[in-house]
C-alpha cells in the first residue's frame, strides 16, 4: 500500500 | 497602478488552461521582477510556480508590489475570449477590487475589455530550497504527455527510474503492467526532439499519474519539458515559457506505508 505525501512535508512556509 | 502589456497574449491563455483545473483560487503577485504565482492544489500534494519576467512584457508598469487574488477558472474564461494573436494587457489600480484584461487584435480593429472581481485569498508562500537533483531528464513535452496518458490507462501511479541505461516509466494495474524506456538521444536534427539525461545517482520514485496528466496540459507552452528527480524530494516538471520565465509543477512522491 502506498501513501501520498503532502508537499508541506518538503517545503516549509516562508 | 499596474499595467502589463503582453504582445504574445496566447501565452497567458495557455498558462491559464494549464493550471485552472489544478488550482481553484490563487494570488498573482506583481513586483519589479515580474508577474508570478505560487499555489498548491486543494489536496496539498502539488505546487504550481509561475514566473513571467517583467522584461518579457512589451510594457511593464508596477508602481508597488501587488497581490491579486483571482479565481483561476473565471480568469481562464475571460482569457479564452482573447484571440490567439491578440495583445493582452492586464490592468489594476492599487487597492482596487477588480482587474481588467484588455484584448487588442493585431491590426487594432477590435478592442475588448473584461473586468473581473478580485478576491481575498489567504495563502502562505512556501520556501522552495535550491536543490541539486540526482537526475534531470529533458525530453519532448509531447512525448512526456503521451507516456503519462498511455500509462494512466493501465495504472494509477508511475514509477520513474533513471539509471545509466535511460529513463524508465512503469505502471501496474488490474489488467497488467507497462514499462516505457527512453534512452538519451541527442542525434536528432531538431533540438526540440532530443532526450537528454543527466544523472548523478540512479533514482527511482513513485508518483500519482492523475497529477502528472494534469501537468501535461502545459504541453502547448514548450516543445521540451524538464523532469528533475531526487530521492526524498518532490519531482519538478518544468515548462519554459519562451524568453519570459517558466511554469513549474512540484509533486510529492508516494511512499510505501
Amino acid at each position: 500500500k502506498q501513501k501520498q505525501q503532502a508537499i508541506s512535508r518538503f517545503f516549509a512556509p516562508k | 497602478m499596474l499595467e502589463l502589456r503582453l504582445v504574445q497574449g496566447s501565452l497567458l491563455k495557455k498558462v491559464m488552461e494549464s493550471i485552472k483545473d489544478l488550482v481553484n483560487d490563487a494570488n498573482f503577485d506583481c513586483s519589479a521582477t515580474g508577474f508570478s504565482l505560487q499555489a498548491m492544489d486543494s489536496s496539498h500534494v502539488a505546487l504550481v510556480s509561475l514566473l513571467l519576467r517583467s522584461e518579457g512584457f512589451e510594457h511593464y508598469r508596477c508602481d508597488r508590489n501587488l497581490s491579486m487574488g483571482m479565481n483561476l477558472g473565471n480568469m481562464a474564461k475571460m482569457l479564452k475570449c482573447a484571440g490567439n494573436d491578440d495583445i493582452v494587457t492586464v490592468k489594476a489600480d492599487d487597492g482596487g477590487d477588480c482587474v481588467t484584461f484588455m484584448f487588442e487584435s493585431p491590426n487594432q480593429d477590435k478592442i475588448a475589455d473584461f473586468e473581473m472581481k478580485l478576491m481575498d485569498i489567504d495563502s502562505e508562500h512556501l520556501g522552495i530550497p535550491e536543490a541539486e537533483y540526482e537526475a534531470i531528464v529533458r525530453m519532448p513535452s509531447a512525448e512526456f504527455a503521451r507516456i503519462c496518458k498511455d500509462l494512466s490507462t493501465i495504472g494509477d501511479t508511475v514509477v520513474i527510474s533513471v539509471t545509466k541505461e535511460g529513463v524508465k516509466f512503469s505502471t501496474r494495474g488490474d489488467i497488467g503492467t507497462a514499462n516505457i524506456v527512453l534512452r538519451q538521444n541527442t542525434s536528432v536534427d531538431k533540438p526540440e526532439e532530443a532526450t537528454i539525461i543527466e544523472m548523478e545517482t540512479p533514482v527511482s520514485l513513485t508518483f500519482a499519474l492523475r497529477y502528472m496528466n494534469s501537468f501535461t496540459k502545459a504541453t502547448p507552452l514548450a516543445s521540451q519539458v524538464t523532469v528533475s528527480l531526487s530521492s526524498e524530494l518532490p519531482v519538478v516538471v518544468e515548462y519554459k515559457i519562451a524568453e519570459m520565465g517558466y511554469l513549474r509543477f512540484y509533486l510529492a512522491p508516494k511512499i510505501e506505508e
